[in-house]
């Protein structure tokens, strides 16, 4: 499973 | 991991040269005001989230709020240059051509068929990443108008290139070490990075090798 949905990035 | 933090420390250091060459040479010369104001509605898009709470760390929170404190500064500095000098700051608005509805247009669109989910937070956050990965052509088409640029100038938009560059090896870190794959970001961050390829290359020759910055 790829996960993506948390913007944890700048 | 490593190139994340080079990413964010060269996005730190972009900000930095930026706020110096205003401050040293006290006039707005060779600096987009289009670009900038794209850069304060990209980060007030893209961090709304601080509004929800729902925070992943303090480095984070931090950096949201350096990030949107600092381009909302850069803006009124250059306003005050607009008091302060106003031949030179009618100079820089008279170079500053370029169409913004032509990037806030298409990132609006994208935004709305490329995201995540259909919420106002993440159509925001998706028309951010878009819109920031052309918000420097306005810059750049400044510099190729009026052919040369001051080294500051060149060098704030290297740290700002770099820091879009270096995220690229980051997510192929992630994707191996977390299965991450943040597809919109890769993609939006390919196209940033493409954007200023030109521009890492006559850095290259004309700044590290020595001799003044002009473009063709």
């Amino acid at each position: 499973e790829v996960n993506a949905l948390t913007h944890d990035e700048l | 991991n490593i190139f994340r933090i080079s990413a964010d420390l060269s996005h730190l250091a972009s900000i930095v040269i930026l706020l110096e060459t205003i401050r040293k040479t006290r006039q707005v010369d060779g600096i987009s005001l289009k670009t900038q104001l794209l850069y304060v509605l990209v980060f007030c898009t893209r961090y709304l989230d601080l509004l929800t709470f729902r925070w992943t760390s303090l480095y984070n929170t931090l950096m949201k709020f350096f990030f949107i404190g600092t381009s909302i500064y850069v803006i009124k500095l250059m306003q005050e240059c607009k008091i302060k000098n106003p031949v030179a700051y009618k100079d820089m608005m008279a170079r500053d051509t370029f169409q913004i509805k032509y990037l806030l247009g298409p990132s609006a669109i994208l935004a709305m068929v490329f995201n995540y989910k259909f919420t106002i937070l993440e159509l925001c956050w998706s028309f951010s990443v878009w819109l920031e990965s052309v918000a420097i052509l306005p810059q750049l088409f400044m510099l190729s108008r009026s052919g040369k640029a001051g080294t500051l100038t060149t060098h704030y938009i290297f740290a700002l290139g770099l820091y879009r560059a270096l995220y690229i090896p980051n997510w192929i870190w992630r994707y191996y070490t977390e299965n991450r794959f943040e597809k919109l970001s890769i993609f939006t961050g390919l196209l940033q990075t493409a954007l200023y390829s030109d521009f890492f290359y006559i850095y290259y020759k004309k700044v590290i090798k020595g001799g003044g910055f002009e473009l063709p």
